[in-house]
């Protein structure tokens, strides 16, 4: 069986707010490891891939793998009856066919508890090769998502240039043209504010904005956010959580011109 | 203009 406890509710809140409106149905494949997630749009554009670490609840027992079919939507209405601050308890049987989950306020005696079905869904598991990027840039994911919407205003797609110089965002439209660019940039006071680029090789690819204006729903989850890039592969999108925990996404580039 | 790439292109089954 699974029970998995986790301090605050916000965490799951956070992240099932930030991937609902890219992935509908999924998979949560829980076993002594953790809890995780990986689930690709509808249009086979963007793939999510969610880790939370056994080490992220306390406490966290799962005995046996068990897969919990989850509609996020539904997943969704029930987290609106947890308090952010509440403890949230998940709890299913080895063979289930309802996750149950139990709200409780520190505060106060208030427990709530609900049962949400689960479905079968059968989705295809996607192999991520390991991968040495050509360029890791680390920034406030306030900054990085204040530039995707920036940029939308103009463009549909921007290019994310990277060179010794730093990193160039910049888009055409129909209006004009715009471009952001950041430079290394280390702040002692505020390590949030950091801007750090690591470069192997320069790296120029373009992707959907749609996407990562999307993707920057998670930016309440971590201050920094992670862009790693290489050439002609997926754009990986971090957002780092305790316990080494994470939410990814994989935005496929667009090709030619 | 550009054509959007597919994530199934990249990453195939494990």
């Amino acid at each position: 069986m699974l029970e998995a406890r986790l301090e605050q509710a916000n965490l799951l809140k956070k992240v099932v707010d930030a991937i609902k409106d890219l992935v509908q149905d999924c998979n949560f494949d829980c076993n002594d490891s953790g809890i995780a997630l990986q689930a690709m749009d509808n249009s086979h554009v963007a793939l999510v891939s969610m880790m939370l670490k056994s080490e992220s609840f306390s406490p966290f027992r799962c005995d046996r793998n068990i897969a919990l079919g989850i509609n996020l939507t539904s997943l969704t209405k029930v987290l609106r009856a947890a308090q952010n601050e509440d403890i949230l308890t998940l709890k299913a049987e080895d063979a289930p066919d309802v996750v149950n989950l139990v709200f409780e306020s520190a505060e106060s005696d208030r427990i709530s508890e609900y049962d949400i079905k689960l479905m079968d869904i059968d989705q295809e598991h996607l192999g991520i090769p390991e991968t040495e990027y050509a360029a890791t840039i680390s920034m406030p994911s306030a900054e990085f998502q204040r530039i995707c919407r920036d940029l939308m205003a103009l463009s549909e797609s921007v290019s994310i240039e990277c060179s010794k110089e730093g990193v160039k965002f910049a888009c055409q439209g129909d209006i004009g043209s715009g471009s952001v660019t950041l430079r290394s940039h280390t702040n002692v006071d505020k390590p949030e504010m950091n801007v750090e680029i690591d470069l192997t090789e320069p790296v120029s690819l373009t992707f959907s904005l749609k996407y990562l204006v999307g993707f920057c729903k998670a930016s309440s989850l971590s201050g920094q956010v992670k862009l790693c890039l290489s050439n002609e592969v997926p754009l990986l999108v971090e957002y780092a959580l305790a316990n080494n925990s994470y939410l990814r996404f994989y935005l496929a580039p667009k090709i030619g011109d | 203009t550009a054509g959007q790439g597919s994530i199934t292109s990249f990453f195939g089954a494990p």
